[in-house]
């Protein structure tokens, strides 16, 4: 079992986690990350949404590939994707993320919270406008947009803290896909058995590899429910603003999701 | 009402 999860894990990353680690300080160059910072709004959800897609397709996959998904009735398999594709992938965040500098991976170089400053706010060409009104420089159309790229930031942080090995973000990644208090689960005793193996499974790595002391100092599941919700408040607000925007906007998975 | 996720677990694995 904890050569299947490895296994699916290594082979549906987008990127390796060596050449991850290679490139940590190839950073944006402050025109680059002006660039994206004068981007509207809704261009800047679109691109984030559509890179978000990309990797909650590559959560597909390995749910696909992960020992007894497959065996469970595709009612649960949907409800365990909708409920967990965007915790697995925040969780696999840390793999992309550079903790000395708070920069993540990010359409092909790393970037800070600085790089995602146009989905809470107008770009920099609305900001001047502002100002020669004489209204507020930097006035946030979504804040809590920001609450919530910096949160996402500290999850990553203190994930990457825990210095994870593939096997171990894998197995994390794992446990949040095949949850059995998932609400609305036909077969929840099926989904409680997978997870029970899994744990073992997890808890004899740890073992092996002396890490036991990892499980006490995860963040609670809580803190990516919360980073979750506050998603999709942030969704539900964005498209307050932009009551016009086409739902084909965003990516037809996106829309089924969230 | 979740078409291109059924679609997604139907295709073989990719």
């Amino acid at each position: 079992l904890t050569q299947n999860v490895l296994k699916s894990y290594l082979e549906t990353c987008a990127q390796r986690t060596e050449e991850l680690q290679r490139r940590r300080w190839e950073t944006f160059s402050s025109q680059e990350v002006c660039a994206y910072q004068r981007q509207s709004m809704a261009e800047m959800w679109q691109r984030c949404a559509g890179r978000l897609t990309e990797a909650i397709q590559q959560v597909v996959e390995f749910a696909k590939r992960l020992q007894g998904f497959m065996d469970l009735c595709q009612h649960d398999q949907i409800v365990l994707l909708k409920a967990g594709a965007l915790e697995v992938v925040l969780v696999g965040m840390c793999r992309a993320f550079n903790a000395d500098n708070r920069t993540v991976f990010f359409e092909g170089k790393y970037g800070g919270t600085e790089l995602f400053r146009a989905l809470g706010r107008a770009g920099d060409s609305g900001r001047g406008r502002g100002q020669a009104e004489g209204t507020a420089s930097d006035e946030e159309l979504l804040p809590g947009c920001h609450d919530l790229i910096s949160s996402i930031f500290d999850f990553a942080q203190s994930l990457c803290a825990l210095h994870c090995s593939d096997s171990e973000v894998a197995f994390l990644c794992a446990l949040v896909l095949l949850n059995a208090s998932r609400p609305w689960l036909q077969e929840q005793a099926k989904v409680a058995v997978l997870q029970g193996h899994l744990e073992v499974a997890f808890r004899l790595l740890l073992r092996r590899t002396q890490r036991e002391e990892l499980l006490a100092r995860l963040p609670p599941a809580g803190r990516l429910r919360a980073l979750c919700s506050q998603h999709l408040e942030q969704l539900q607000a964005f498209h307050r603003l932009h009551p016009g925007l086409l739902p084909a906007a965003f990516p037809p998975l996106y829309r089924e999701l969230f | 009402k979740h078409r291109i996720l059924h679609k997604l677990l139907q295709n073989g694995n990719s």
